[in-house]
């Protein structure tokens, strides 16, 4: 759960 | 990982491939905007500024290597490859592609999520991939007639952010996981740049015929 970016995409 | 975001992972290194193909057994360039492929370089150079710290997966590695490499490899074909530079349609790939980056990073610095030097790169990585575009799209439009490898390229580079599109509305439902709405109007600005292609290249390959733009 995350209200940002998780940066785990490309 | 879902399958629309490997989808889409995949389009984009098959775009890559398409382009790194069209270089190096035919030794041209033709068609591809050395701009665009500049942005491209600046774009992951800037967004993979955690690729050793942040560590996700091998796979997010090494897709996140193999685009740093070839990104910057293709530059450096057309810039200085003896063969390659040759084809390269220097008199009509006249964009000023350096005015999109100022905007870029003024936006980036204005409009983030956190204002760290890491994150605010990240966005201006996500402002400068939307319309980075740009340039390759004014070319092909220039050239009017474009060769087979050049229009995958760029379908496939459309594609690939179609596909992120529907991966972030399965992960909106799947998971709790939601992609800031910085991203999603990258993203969506992006695809829509390209929509106008892409009615072009179902268009000629309905009618089986060779992909030309409008004047």
């Amino acid at each position: 759960p995350t209200g940002g970016n998780l940066h785990d995409e490309l | 990982m879902n399958i629309f975001r490997l989808a889409g992972d995949m389009t984009h290194l098959f775009s890559v491939l398409v382009l790194l193909l069209k270089i190096h057994t035919i030794k041209s360039c033709a068609g591809i905007s050395l701009k665009t492929q500049e942005l491209y370089a600046i774009v992951f150079a800037t967004r993979y500024l955690d690729i050793f710290t942040n560590h996700i997966s091998p796979y997010n590695t090494i897709m996140k290597l193999i685009f740093l490499g070839s990104s910057f490899s293709i530059v450096w074909y057309m810039r200085y490859h003896k063969i390659v530079r040759r084809s390269y349609d220097k008199d009509q790939d006249t964009f000023r592609h350096y005015i999109l980056i100022l905007p870029c990073l003024i936006l980036a610095l204005l409009i983030n999520e956190k204002f760290t030097f890491k994150e605010v790169m990240w966005t201006f990585s996500l402002y400068l991939e939307a319309v980075a575009i740009l340039p390759q799209l004014v070319l092909l439009q220039r050239t009017r007639n474009i060769d087979n490898l050049t229009g995958q390229y760029v379908f496939l580079l459309g594609a690939y952010r179609a596909l992120y599109i529907v991966n972030w509305i399965y992960r909106y439902f799947t998971e709790d996981h939601f992609v800031h709405w910085i991203t999603w109007v990258c993203g969506l600005v992006q695809t829509l740049l390209c929509a106008d292609f892409f009615y072009y290249y179902f268009q000629s390959w309905k009618n089986n015929m060779k992909l030309q733009l409008p004047a």
